[in-house]
């Protein structure tokens, strides 16, 4: 349904400012709460890619893609053991 | 493993890799099911401290303490958020929320890679030797990703992230998720942070073999590990009433089938259910199978599942045969009844037997552990093949190493057939797939990494690329089980890989982040895409050519229809492609020439200059190779490969044309 809520990894732009955990922690924040006042950062990312992760609906999902500063809003991919 | 390192040579040589304590430094982080950390394979014995340029963690968790870790399993992690937002609350009752691996995958490539020797370990009596992992010395980080509902990628990238802040100094990722863009992929957008600071990350081929295009993990800032076999084989051979036998493998052990001839069915007439061949679950007639043998085709449910179908159904024994998606390929399994496997071959004929015949019957012969098998490797059916299906002009795999009857270590939470009805605890197991391939690779890097520890990712990944072997010590070529003829670099890349000639590769084609972002650019990536994989803004301000992407091994692509001339007009001239490739000198000073050997008489291939004289280490000296061809049908394949030596060192590159 609609509100159905699934995992996507969010890839932020890198900022110019400095790098501090807490001032990525409030730019992630800071995107997140432009369209979800309810949705939580699962993980935040630093080393491996630049971003976050959380639970969206798909209508907040296209919302967050098309902010500035947005990379990207990938859905969660099942990768499988080999 | 108790073959594995033998197979490889490293037994042979014990000066290759000297006693060092550099070995010790390297650090191999595995993103899998977890570790059984009471495994004898990551016993800390004559182990020093840990490095100190370790940062990270011995999570604790259910069934996991602190003192789980220790000098040899530096660190363990669960990363599970992605997965528990998928299912729900976790059933701890099924599986643990902490490191603990109750799956046994990632105990087993953990201790591939870099597990301590285990004198006197075996499964069940087969493949009995002391176990080791590729790099026994070095240190093992656990990163538990992969739990029964699949491994997830926000997990995944987690887990990557940690790692990276952890120093681990190589990765190993025997796990996969199709094909997509590079820029979707987050293993491959990890992978590219983690290369950046000199991490070597390994991961799987894939096992959707042996399909073309069926390739997982193609990012070139990735080692990508196809399978091959050992010289080592567990047969057991199904004699039938009718005075013939016929080969197959098992790692059965048990009681024995009663003596004598015993009546045999085909699965597929005790049934009353579509697919009844196949031995599914439920799906056979008691009343037709009791006290019988099985012969079950194989394909859809596990290997191992259909034996404990017979046996639930009251049958003996179990013949399991392969049809043609696995043509002659032979994967053991420790069955929970008298079961062998046989190939197509072998199937067709003991089906047409059973079918047609009156009162049919036969008898399961398991005769053990046999070594020197010959010839050895070869590609295995399952291990996923070229090309490319992302980028065409990087050939991948990039090698093959052993992958099937592996033996290592396993998890104590469950049998080795991973059925439930398996009650059955080893503390090693023998599984096959690229899953096992990855982490020979991972350990192999790290020993590579213990002996140079300036080498950059894309130098190690380099010297076992170019020494990786192609043919037998008689001159044959590798063959690839699917076919029974030759393999092609489509199947093993650059070869099989030979660490003892990999630790003095003499030349190396290096790569740097910046190559990296060249290659993204000339992709013809967006700045977003750019931005998305290498995490920073990066401008495509100059020329860029896949074709001077200084890759180990070439992938050629030509155009099947007639290419324009200067005048747009059809041109009946070659098409002409030029490669330009730059070595750098990392051992003694020397010259080499270059050789080309060709299975391509379309192609016209000449290398300017073709002699190279290195003066001095680190020296670097470029090349360029010219490719002209032809026409020639949509979909054709060619291979050549392309030989520096100075007489001592080899330095070689598989070479694929394609025309699409």
């Amino acid at each position: 349904s609609a509100s159905e809520k699934k995992t996507y990894i969010v890839h932020v732009e890198k900022s110019r400012m400095p790098a501090t955990t807490d001032y990525h922690l409030q730019r992630f924040e800071s995107s997140l709460r432009q369209v979800s006042d309810t949705a939580e950062m699962m993980y935040t990312y630093t080393n491996a890619a630049h971003g976050y992760s959380t639970r969206l609906t798909e209508a907040e999902a296209v919302a967050l893609s098309s902010q500035a500063g947005i990379l990207s809003v990938l859905p969660e991919t099942r990768y499988e053991l080999h | 493993t108790t073959r594995t390192p033998s197979f490889l040579g490293l037994d042979r040589t014990p000066d290759a890799f000297p006693e060092s304590e550099s070995e010790s430094d390297v650090i191999v982080g595995v993103l899998d099911t977890g570790v059984w950390p009471e495994s004898k394979s990551f016993d800390d014995k004559g182990m020093g401290p840990v490095p100190s340029t370790w940062r990270g963690t011995c999570q604790t968790g259910s069934n996991f303490s602190a003192s789980s870790c220790n000098r040899k399993l530096i660190g363990a992690q669960y990363f599970s958020q992605g997965y528990e937002a998928v299912v729900g609350s976790f059933d701890e009752s099924h599986e643990s929320k902490s490191p603990r691996d109750g799956d046994g995958h990632g105990t087993h490539t953990a201790s591939t890679a870099a597990g301590s020797p285990v004198e006197g370990a075996s499964l069940l009596g087969y493949a009995p030797g002391t176990a080791r992992g590729m790099a026994p010395k070095a240190r093992v980080a656990v990163y538990k990703v992969c739990w029964t509902g699949g491994c997830f990628s926000s997990d995944i990238l987690k887990a990557i992230d940690k790692a990276i802040e952890d120093n681990v100094n190589v990765l190993s990722l025997s796990l996969g998720g199709g094909m997509s863009d590079y820029y979707r992929d987050s293993v491959a957008i990890g992978a590219f942070a983690a290369m950046e600071r000199g991490i070597l990350v390994s991961c799987s081929a894939g096992n959707a073999g042996p399909a073309a295009f069926s390739m997982s993990n193609l990012a070139p800032w990735i080692t990508t590990v196809g399978a091959g076999t050992l010289d080592r084989d567990f047969p057991a051979v199904a004699s039938l009433s009718n005075g013939k036998k016929y080969y197959g493998v098992s790692l059965f052990r048990g009681a024995s089938l009663p003596q004598g001839l015993i009546p045999v069915v085909y699965a597929g007439n005790a049934t009353n259910v579509t697919s009844g061949n196949l031995c599914m679950t439920g799906s056979l007639n008691p009343e037709k199978v009791k006290d019988k043998i099985v012969l079950c085709d194989r394909g859809v449910n596990a290997r191992v599942q259909k034996g404990a179908v017979v046996k639930a159904a009251g049958g003996v024994g179990m013949i399991l045969a392969n049809t043609e998606a696995n043509g002659e390929e032979l994967v053991a399994d420790a069955h929970l009844l008298p079961a062998t496997a046989v190939g197509q071959k072998s199937g067709d004929a003991i089906r047409d037997y059973v079918v047609s015949g009156s009162n049919p019957a036969a008898s399961i012969l398991f005769e053990g552990t046999k070594l020197n098998i010959q010839p050895s490797p070869v590609v295995a059916a399952f291990s996923s093949r070229g090309p490319n299906g992302i980028t065409p002009e990087i050939l991948k795999p990039d090698m093959i190493a052993p992958g099937v009857n592996i033996l290592a270590g396993w998890s104590g939470g469950v049998g080795p057939t991973g059925v439930a009805s398996d009650t059955r605890r080893v503390e090693f197991n023998i599984i096959s797939g690229t899953s096992m391939s990855c982490p020979h690779v991972s350990g192999l890097a790290g020993l590579l990494k213990g002996a140079h520890p300036e080498w950059s990712p894309a130098a190690i990944k380099s010297a076992l690329m170019t020494t990786a072997y192609v043919s037998y010590k008689n001159g044959q070529r590798l063959q690839d089980v699917a076919t029974g003829k030759p393999s092609t670099p489509l199947d093993h890349g650059a070869g099989h890989v030979d660490p003892v000639s990999a630790l003095n590769p003499g030349l190396v084609y290096d790569l740097t982040t910046e190559d990296y972002l060249g290659f993204l650019c000339a992709l013809k990536y967006t700045p977003s895409q750019i931005s998305l994989v290498a995490r920073r803004n990066f401008s495509c301000d100059k020329t860029y050519s896949l074709s001077d992407f200084n890759y180990p091994s070439f992938a050629v692509i030509f155009k099947t229809g007639p290419e324009t001339n200067a005048a747009g007009s059809p041109s009946s001239e070659p098409v002409v492609r030029k490669h330009t490739r730059t070595l750098t000198n990392v051992g003694p000073p020397g010259s080499y020439k270059v050789t080309i050997a060709s299975d391509a008489p379309e192609v016209k291939i000449s290398v300017e200059p073709e002699v190279l004289t290195f003066s001095k280490p680190n020296e670097k000296k470029s090349y360029t190779v010219t490719f002209s061809a032809g026409s020639m049908p949509s979909d054709t394949n060619r291979f050549a490969r392309i030989e520096w030596s100075d007489g001592k060192h080899v330095v070689g590159s598989p070479v694929s044309f394609s025309w699409s």
